[in-house]
C-alpha cells in the first residue's frame, strides 16, 4: 500500500491512498485504503492515509478518527495521531500519516516499520522506516 | 497565507531482515516521491493534484504494493484499489478490483471528478475507465518476479501476507536453520536472511 497527504499554502488538505491488497488474498476481497474514512480521509481539519492490516483499519474507522479526535478532543496532530494508533487497533497491526490544515505533519505505526517520508516548508524533511 | 506539509507512505510491517539495499531503494524513492510533491507545491499546485501526482509516481515504480508490482490474489493476478480524498469540501472517489488500469488512483479522482458517486468496482469501474479514456494495460503489467516467489511463499505457509518483501536473495541459504516456532506474518522466521 502506497499513500500521500498535502496541506498546501491555502490551508487545504488532501489525501490519496493506492494498493494492490494482501498477498494470496482471496479474489473478489476489498481492504480498507478504497473506504473513505478508513484507509483516507481529508477534511477541512487534516487530511490522513493508512497502511496495514484492513480489516482492523476498517473497524477502528481509523482516518476519520485522527480528524474526529482532533475535532471532538481538541487534540493537536501529533497526539491524534498517537491516540488513535494506541486506542483504535485492537490487536490489529498499522501504520498511518497526516498532515493538519495549520501545515503540520506527523505519522505513527504499531507494528515493526513502516516505509515513510515526509517535509514541511520550514526545511523540516526525513524519510525512514523503521522506530 | 499558510504553510505547506506533505508525507508519503509505501505501507506498513516491514520484514525486519529487508537487505541493507532494498532498504535503500525504498528511501530513494520516498525520497523522490517527496521532491516531487515539494516542487509542485512550490509552483503552487492544489494539494489534491499534488497527492494524485505523487501517489501516480508510487504506483508506477514496481517497489512498493501498489500499482506495478501490486501483492497476487491466490489466482496469482493483480486486482488494485484506490482512493482520494479532497478536504475542503469532503469530495472523494474510489475504486476496487481493477485490473487493467495502469494508475488506479487517477481513476478514482475520475470518479470524484466525473462520476455522480463515490465509489465504482470491478467491471462497473474498468467500464467507467474506458470511457474516460485512462490508460489500460494487460493484468502482466502488474506483476513482478518478487511477487511471484512471495505468493509461492505464502502459499507454501498457506498464509496471506500484508505489506512487506521477504528478500529474494539469501533465502536458499537461510532454510537449513533450526525450524523455529516463531512466525512472522504467518511465516516460519526461519525463512528470513540471518542478518
Amino acid at each position: 500500500t502506497v499513500g500521500c497527504v498535502v496541506v498546501d499554502r491555502e490551508g487545504r488538505c488532501a489525501a490519496a491512498t493506492s494498493t494492490g491488497g494482501l498477498m494470496n488474498k482471496m479474489t473478489g476481497r476489498i481492504g480498507d485504503s478504497p473506504l473513505i474514512g478508513a484507509g483516507t480521509y481529508a477534511c477541512d481539519v487534516c487530511g490522513v492515509s493508512c497502511t496495514g492490516e484492513g480489516e482492523a483499519i476498517i473497524r477502528g474507522t481509523l482516518a476519520r478518527e485522527v480528524a474526529a479526535v482532533m475535532e471532538y478532543k481538541g487534540l493537536g496532530l501529533q497526539r491524534a495521531v498517537d491516540f488513535v494508533i494506541k486506542n483504535r487497533l485492537d490487536e490489529g497491526k498499522a501504520g498511518l500519516i497526516a498532515v493538519s490544515k495549520s501545515g503540520e505533519v506527523a505519522y505513527g505505526f504499531n507494528c515493526n516499520g513502516m516505509f515513510r517520508g515526509c517535509a514541511t516548508e520550514d526545511g523540516f524533511m526525513e524519510v525512514g522506516i523503521w522506530e | 497565507m499558510g504553510r505547506w506539509a506533505i508525507a508519503v507512505h509505501g505501507g506498513a510491517g516491514v520484514d525486519p531482515n529487508l537487505p541493507l539495499e532494498r532498504q535503500e531503494e525504498a528511501k530513494q524513492l520516498l525520497t523522490r516521491c517527496l521532491n516531487l510533491g515539494i516542487s509542485a507545491l512550490r509552483s503552487n499546485l492544489p494539494a489534491i493534484d499534488v497527492v494524485e501526482k505523487v501517489v501516480r509516481e508510487l504506483e508506477t515504480d514496481p517497489l512498493f504494493n501498489s500499482g506495478r508490482g501490486s501483492a497476487l490474489t491466490e489466482k496469482g493476478t493483480v486486482e488494485m484499489e484506490a482512493s482520494i480524498m479532497d478536504g475542503p469540501k469532503r469530495r472523494c472517489g474510489a475504486v476496487s478490483g481493477l485490473t487493467t488500469v495502469k494508475n488506479p488512483i487517477s481513476l478514482a479522482r475520475l470518479v470524484m471528478d466525473k462520476s455522480p458517486h463515490s465509489y465504482l468496482a470491478f467491471s462497473g469501474a474498468e467500464q467507467f475507465a474506458r470511457q474516460q479514456g485512462v490508460e489500460v494495460v494487460d493484468n502482466e503489467y502488474f506483476i513482478t518476479p518478487d511477487n511471484v516467489g512471495m505468493l509461492k511463499l505464502a502459499k507454501e505457509a498457506n498464509t496471506i501476507l500484508f505489506d512487506y518483501r521477504i528478500p529474494t536473495n539469501g533465502y536458499e541459504t537461510c532454510g537449513s536453520g533450526v525450524e523455529s516456532p516463531l512466525q512472522m506474518n504467518g511465516l516460519p522466521i526461519s525463512v528470513y536472511a540471518p542478518e
